[in-house]
């Protein structure tokens, strides 16, 4: 039995609003030490997401806006979903995070590679 | 028994020299859909690690020269080390992925959080 996002997901996050500036999204990114920031409206609903790519991506492109380089149709996870269908998720779209949503589409928290990674060190 | 590096390394991976620009990483990043580049010589020596976080603080701060943002001290791998013992250094030092070097200090592999993921579809 796999084990569930639940059971491994990021429950402390940073999300950024869809009218930052590219700025605002690179100094998050360097502040948490993280690479994909959920974009949420006011009540907290996922809008996309911006990742330390997407900055790379706009230095590449000499892009300004945020909504210019962030990804509106986002991959994401649920509380129940077993982990191994957020990997086939991770291969097939070739991303490394997911935000985890709710039935009303609010961002409760994020997984990563990196914590499913995580999972081998004590063996399943 | 975990598997080695040398199953789930990348063997083919994008390198850059030290002499490059910002822009030059970003767009390497970009077009090679990938967040980790090792810096080499011209000899394929590691030099350092330039990742898409970096272009991020670098946009956040300012930076203009490679040389100010890549990372110099890399945490790597070698091709006959086992899986668990990487996960413990992604898991120590937060980092995304590890070059993998010969003894020689010669880059030959680069190995992701999201390859060793993607272990946990068929079981261990
Ligand atoms: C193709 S990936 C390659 C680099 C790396 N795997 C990553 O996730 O950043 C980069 C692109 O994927 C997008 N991305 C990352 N996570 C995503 C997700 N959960 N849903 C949709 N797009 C996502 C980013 O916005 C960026 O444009
Ligand atoms: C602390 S991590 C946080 C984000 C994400 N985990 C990643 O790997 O990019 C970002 C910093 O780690 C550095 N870094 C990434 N992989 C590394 C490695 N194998 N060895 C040393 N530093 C590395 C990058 O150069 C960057 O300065």
């Amino acid at each position: 039995e796999y084990p569930l996002v639940k059971d491994i997901m990021r429950r402390k996050f940073a999300t950024i609003g869809a009218d930052a500036s590219i700025e605002d999204a690179a100094e998050l990114i360097m502040k948490t030490q993280t690479t994909h920031i959920p974009v949420v409206s006011a009540d907290g609903k996922l809008r996309g997401i911006v990742t330390a790519w997407d900055i790379a991506k706009a230095v590449a492109m000499k892009h300004h806006k945020l909504s210019d380089i962030m990804t509106k149709k986002v991959i994401t996870a649920a509380v129940e979903e077993p982990v191994d269908v957020v990997v086939r998720k991770i291969e097939h779209f070739n991303i490394s995070a997911l935000p985890v949503v709710d039935s009303a589409n609010k961002v409760v928290g994020v997984i990563t590679s990196d914590d499913i990674s995580k999972l081998l060190k004590n063996g399943w």
